[in-house]
């Protein structure tokens, strides 16, 4: 794309491509190429970089779902409930969110909500070590309501003022452990006004075409109030956000660059598209 | 579906008479879009499209009643061809103990699937051992531990502060000093483009001289498979796939993706959490779920 000096059909071609390669769909990807041409007729643009400006600043205004930030007031009591698919970066990216918070002057408390697979509490813990946030857990196989439940008792005696709470990987397909979910959401929602004030999807950018139903899924049964894309720091782009932000309008609100605890970044829909479409 | 859509197509095309270059390209398209949604790599569509296209231009489809099922079944036979071929085993070695190595990306399921492969080879009369040569996320030598004692295979591990080259070479003498006829190293997540991991991970594979690489990846994978299995094939060597999560709603494209740039079979599919949740790779099957 950027050696291209006319708007021939091998742009548009290329810049199809593009959107295919770095994960924005087959279906969506021709929609969009249609309506830049389009546009393009249209508005008589004829410069190739004149267009991709274009392209890149209409589809950061449909990603850009206005402030990124984390609905957390001080003064009351927040619980995050950070959900999402198995092996996605949810436990890494509590570790690099406590982090975060904890520099901000907040009082974080880590629930070890998934009771089910092997050594999930035990890593973050480990986690919890090296943000300097207590972690609430129990065995394994025990209620993860539970210990979420334990968790915010724990909050409200030690002053913590937010929660994060650690679910375990599961597919959106399995109905009984989506089912697990919503009581886990609701049992939040009794144990703490307004709560889960924050409900977390967070989705792996080396993910395909099924990151739309997986977002489509969760947001049904739990409701989300944000995205954490993670492993953006591989060479895979993402793109499927797009489609995401377009049907669902959840806003992606972190982006996963590594394994390390500052390797979270706020979400900004314009380097996005830079890197989508350079 | 792609049926519908092929049969709506060749509605129209029908009373025509003859099949022109668009009319094919018009099915064509509709057949790349189902292969894209399906997360096929674009690239690996249009060179299956190619083929597809020799056979739909034939006599049979404009004379068939059902030109629509005429093609999918070309697309589908052109998959199975593909995906099939050889009997996917593992090698196991003349002079054991047989070195199993997991590669793959961060989350893909390497440390479950080397528990269900040890598992799996231990229901077969075998003598496996795991070995934990993942030293960097935390709690990797302790979730290996919890799977191995849930199935009572031995896990070898070290002090989380150890190298990996270490924890194998070391490992490797523990299996052969305690007769285990199978050694399965479960490595650290990592990315194809991070050069000093893939350099490390060739380092253990000189040393350890795996008789199997198996490339463990997530079937929700999308465009980037190719460029996964690319990197991981030419600088580390694949021997086998493992495609994970199958037990999810994801099409599975990618591990046509991943067949087409490598030439290396599915070994195995994970199609669950648990340690007995893996099983043979069937090509039909996956087909059938590519095409939706
Ligand atoms: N490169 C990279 N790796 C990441 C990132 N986020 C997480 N990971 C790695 O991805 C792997 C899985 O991370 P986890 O935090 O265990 O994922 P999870 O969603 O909690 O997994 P389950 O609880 O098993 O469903 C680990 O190896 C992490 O280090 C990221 O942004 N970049
Ligand atoms: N549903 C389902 N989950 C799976 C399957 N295989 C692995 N998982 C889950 O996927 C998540 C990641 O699995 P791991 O075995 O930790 O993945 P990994 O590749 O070792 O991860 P890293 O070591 O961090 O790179 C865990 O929640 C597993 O339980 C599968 O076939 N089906
Ligand atoms: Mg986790
Ligand atoms: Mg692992």
């Amino acid at each position: 794309l950027p050696g291209r000096t006319k708007l021939d059909e091998d742009f548009w071609d290329e810049l199809e491509e593009t959107l295919i390669l770095s994960d924005v769909g087959g279906m969506t990807s021709a929609k969009i190429v249609d309506d830049m041409r389009d546009k393009s007729k249209r508005g008589r643009i004829k410069e190739p970089s004149e267009v991709l400006k274009v392209l890149r600043d209409n589809l950061a205004e449909i990603m850009d779902k206005g402030d990124t930030s984390l609905k957390i007031p001080e003064g009351e009591l927040v619980i995050i409930l950070v959900v999402g698919v198995n092996g996605t970066g949810k436990t890494t990216s509590i570790g690099k969110l406590a982090y975060r918070l904890k520099k901000e002057g907040r009082k974080v408390i880590l629930a070890a909500g998934d009771t089910f697979r092997a050594a999930a509490s035990e890593q973050l813990q480990i986690w919890g070590q090296r943000v300097g946030a207590e972690v609430i857990r129990h065995n394994e196989g025990a209620d993860p309501a539970a210990v979420i439940f334990d968790a915010i008792k724990a909050a409200r005696s030690r002053g913590a003022d937010i929660v994060i709470a650690d679910t375990a990987g599961r597919l959106h397909s399995k109905v009984n452990l989506m089912e697990e979910l919503k009581k886990i959401r609701r049992i939040i929602g009794r144990e703490v006004e307004g709560a889960p004030q924050e409900v977390l999807l967070v989705l792996d950018a080396t993910t395909g075409q099924n990151a739309l139903q997986q977002a489509r899924v969760f947001k049904e049964a739990v409701d989300l109030t944000g995205i954490v894309i993670t492993k953006m720091d591989g060479s895979a782009k993402g793109g499927i956000l797009f489609a995401i932000s377009d049907e669902l309008k959840i806003p992606v609100k972190f982006v996963g660059l590594g394994e390390g605890i500052e390797d979270l970044e706020t979400f900004d829909p314009k380097l996005f598209m830079d890197a989508l479409i350079q | 579906s792609l049926q519908e859509r092929l049969g709506e197509i060749f509605r129209k095309l029908r009373g025509r008479g003859k099949l022109t270059e668009d009319d094919v390209n018009a099915v064509l398209r509709e057949v790349r879009m189902a292969l894209l949604e399906a997360d096929v790599n674009l690239n690996v569509v249009r060179e299956f499209t190619k083929k597809v296209k020799e056979k739909a231009v034939g006599e049979a489809v404009w004379k068939s009643l059902t030109p629509g099922q005429l093609v999918i079944k070309y697309v589908r036979d052109e998959l199975v061809n593909l995906m099939g071929g050889d009997e996917p085993r593992l090698e196991m070695s003349q002079d054991p103990p047989t070195v199993i190595m997991m590669v793959g990306l961060h989350g893909s399921g390497k440390t479950t699937s080397s528990a269900k492969l040890a598992r799996y080879l231990k229901s077969k009369g075998r003598h496996p051992m795991l070995v934990a040569a993942d030293l960097h996320r935390p709690a990797a030598i302790t979730q290996l531990q919890v799977l191995g004692k849930q199935i009572d295979v031995p896990v070898f591990a070290m002090g989380a502060q150890e190298k990996p080259l270490s924890v194998a070479r070391a490992g490797l003498k523990a299996a052969i000093s305690q007769g285990n006829d199978v050694v399965i190293m479960d490595t650290a997540g990592r990315l194809h483009i991070d050069q000093e991991l893939m350099d490390e991970l060739k380092e253990v594979r000189d040393y350890v001289k795996p008789h199997e690489v198996l490339l463990v990846v997530d079937a929700m994978t999308g465009q980037d498979a190719v460029n996964i299995a690319e990197q991981f094939n030419t600088q580390i060597g694949v021997d086998g796939i493992v495609l994970s999560k199958l037990d999810g709603d994801a099409r599975g494209g990618a591990a046509l993706s991943v067949r087409f740039v490598t030439g290396k079979p599915i070994k195995f599919i994970g199609v669950g959490e648990k340690t007995d949740a893996l099983e043979i790779f069937h090509p039909d099957r996956l087909v059938s779920r590519i095409l939706g």
